[in-house]
């Protein structure tokens, strides 16, 4: 399936 | 023959700060598959280990394979690894390769 609109989606911990 | 085996290590990262310390992107159905470490914050667990790099990719986390999972869900385990009391660690499989499903 396509990439989705969030595939520069960043996650800090 | 001589083609570069995509080879992966476990790194043990103690918990030795109040922050993991690093940020990651990608995940299923995005170009980047597995995440992939962009970013290691100085003082976080990680820095302190020195073990992780930017640009590693993530394959497990504890043993539990981040493959086919979408960014959220692979955000969320690393997140509850971090935080569960019943280990003062998290092992990550990680490797230096791109590596595509």
């Amino acid at each position: 399936s396509p990439p989705k609109e969030y595939e520069d989606e960043v996650t800090f911990f | 023959p001589g083609l570069l085996e995509p080879t992966s290590c476990l790194v043990r990262v103690p918990k030795s700060a109040s922050t993991l310390g690093i940020a990651i992107e990608g995940g299923a159905n995005t170009r980047q598959p597995l995440p992939r470490i962009v970013t290691i914050q100085r003082g976080g667990s990680a820095h302190n280990c020195g073990q992780l790099k930017v640009g590693q990719v993530i394959l497990e986390v504890n043993g539990v394979s981040l493959r086919g999972r979408e960014h959220r869900e692979a955000a969320r385990l690393i997140a509850e690894a971090f935080k569960t009391k019943e280990k003062d660690y998290i092992d990550f499989l990680v490797t230096e390769f791109n590596v595509s499903l």
